[in-house]
């Protein structure tokens, strides 16, 4: 949550620019985007008229370059690159694997050493727990411990990264069996509150009876 | 609202929130030691 | 107007003080009203203390047959049991204390003192009831408070107990017994003996504007303290405890029938006491407390393992 307070202004102030740019000014932008440090998340400039205009043109690798920021990985970077992307600088090179930590953080819980130094090409582990610490806990888009005898980082949080169009069913679906779920633990809640009451008034039947017959006897007696 | 999207993505990510078997054990040890006592509880009242 | 009560009217204060009302009846007090701030500062202070008492002292005025009591703080004093007495270096923390307060401008006096029990419930034993008598003689108006930490985790809702002793030998009349709670085997006999020597007093609480503004502040971090602690984990000595307490009082009980059989026809003065509780229904009774608490933490850990766990992508 505190990441998208931060990184709303941030935003804004690129589609505010993006609304009033096109051709070379638009790839300058985008580039200064993809390098800003708060900044991780970039759908909302995708969504931007003149960057859809992009698509066809020849600036066409400008609107690759933000989808691969959006949506990619460092891995796709380096799979893509033969499909002639530009050269990152080294503030997008931090930004990319800085969201591949993201991507990584959003499957799975517990991230081994091995799979994170090979995701983000980093040669040691020294290396690796250097970038968690120093450019994902304190950028704040995750939060987590390093076990560094199981060689694994545990997460704890990790900032949602930009949605695939097709992703979206994917997360209605989740969202919609957690809800059903939780309107069956209601109804089943609803249900025992209903059937402890039925019982608690049975009990006390129950004991008035007992205790009338009590006095019957004593009265016979 | 993509940024409402990123943060329902982030929320979802986290569930379950525990799946390890070890937790499964513990969990249904803990359930069952406490259906134990109130059983014990029941007999004693009885 | 919520925050009026905040406001101190020295005149009110000193015209009370001179009349003296609690004088003429010894059940003249008959409420307290405890803000946020004192409770929480009092409830967090008895559970830091862990299975140890610890005690401190409650600021306050008066507002007709109510002790308010509006703020209070710690004293470096453990095991009141041992030293209700609050020695030398508390009575110069005291003493230093309220002078400073006045500096800063809280003109309450000081108006009881409270110490924990943890785990045994919230009464004045033998020794806290000389105390606060001793109080009353020499520092009215002044209140008694006993908080249970235990008890309050166990039971998810603060158990806390405000009581004014009556003068010496002072014979109350006969009254409702408050509300049963249960006291372990080896307090019996202090709480029995003193039970009838004080009386305890009705609480509520109340908070200003600016504490619901920050208790709505730190309404999240609350539940999420909430969610992620088990009173099951927490107070697992505490149930053991109460557990085998629970075996000894059956143990007595079995022994104690035993005798009766042994006895002669029952007495007129032994039948009446059938009619009060017998001990095997005070037992039933601790042993249904100790199951409902156990199942609540259960159904609390139940809850959330279906709603957190059970979510599949």
């Amino acid at each position: 949550m505190d990441i998208e307070h931060r990184q709303a202004e941030i935003i804004d102030h690129f589609v505010k620019q993006a609304e009033v740019m096109d051709g070379a000014s638009l790839a300058a932008l985008v580039l200064e985007a993809t390098s800003h440090p708060s900044l991780f998340a970039f759908s909302e400039i995708l969504a931007s008229p003149n960057v859809r205009k992009l698509e066809g043109s020849r600036y066409s690798l400008t609107l690759d370059l933000l989808r691969l920021f959006a949506y990619g990985t460092w891995n796709d970077y380096e799979v893509s690159n033969s499909g002639g992307l530009p050269a990152l600088l080294p503030d997008q090179v931090r930004k990319l694997k800085q969201l591949t930590v993201l991507t990584l953080a959003e499957t799975k819980k517990v991230l081994p050493y091995d799979q994170l130094m090979q995701e983000i090409d980093v040669s040691n582990v020294r290396e690796l727990e250097d970038f968690l610490i120093n450019e994902c806990m304190y950028a704040g888009i995750v939060r987590g411990k390093l076990d560094q005898l199981r060689r694994c980082f545990e997460v704890q949080f990790a900032a949602g990264r930009d949605l695939r169009p097709e992703q979206l069913n994917n997360m209605i679906q989740t969202l919609s069996n957690w809800l059903g779920t939780s309107d069956n633990l209601l109804q089943s809640i609803q249900e025992k509150i209903k059937w402890a009451d039925a019982m608690s008034e049975a009990d006390k039947r129950h004991h008035k009876e007992i205790e009338d017959r009590v006095e019957d006897v004593k009265k016979s007696l | 609202d993509h940024s409402l999207l990123r943060q329902v993505s982030s929320l979802l990510r986290r569930l379950p929130t525990m799946e390890s078997e070890k937790f499964q054990d513990d969990f249904l040890m803990e359930f069952n030691d406490t259906l134990l006592i109130t059983y014990l509880a029941m007999f004693t009242n009885c | 107007d919520a925050d009026a009560i905040y406001a101190y009217d020295e005149a009110a204060q000193t015209k009370s003080q001179q009349e003296k009302p609690w004088t003429q009846d010894p059940n003249y007090f008959k409420k307290v009203r405890i803000s946020a701030l004192a409770l929480l500062k009092m409830v967090v202070h008895a559970r830091s203390g862990g299975t140890i008492e610890v005690m401190g002292l409650m600021q306050g005025k008066t507002d007709g047959n109510a002790i308010v009591v509006m703020d209070a703080f710690a004293l470096p004093v453990e095991g009141t049991e041992t030293r209700v007495n609050a020695q030398a270096d508390a009575y110069e923390y005291m003493v230093d204390y309220s002078q400073t307060n006045k500096q800063a401008g809280r003109l309450e006096n000081v108006v009881g003192w409270y110490h924990s029990h943890p785990g045994y419930g919230c009464w004045l034993s033998g020794i806290d009831v000389s105390t606060q008598m001793l109080n009353q003689q020499f520092q009215e108006p002044f209140l008694a408070v006993v908080i249970d930490p235990t008890r309050t985790v166990s039971a998810g809702k603060v158990e806390i107990g405000a009581f004014r002793t009556y003068p010496e030998g002072y014979k109350p009349p006969d009254e409702p017994v408050s509300e049963y709670q249960t006291i372990p085997l080896n307090k019996i006999e202090d709480f029995g003996v003193h039970c009838k020597q004080y009386y305890s007093l009705d609480i509520t609480y109340f908070k200003s504007s600016l504490d619901c503004h920050l208790l709505d502040l730190l309404w999240n971090k609350y539940w999420v303290n909430t969610l992620s602690s088990s009173p099951l984990l927490a107070n697992r000595d505490y149930v053991a405890g109460q557990i085998s307490d629970l075996a000894e009082k059956l143990e007595q009980a079995e022994n104690q029938l035993a005798h009766t059989r042994l006895g002669s026809f029952l007495g007129p003065s032994q039948r009446k006491k059938e009619h009060e509780e017998s001990q095997l229904a005070k037992i039933t009774r601790d042993s249904s407390k100790i199951t409902v608490e156990q199942v609540h933490g259960l159904m609390s850990q139940v809850i959330k393992d279906i709603l957190f766990n059970s979510v599949r992508h």
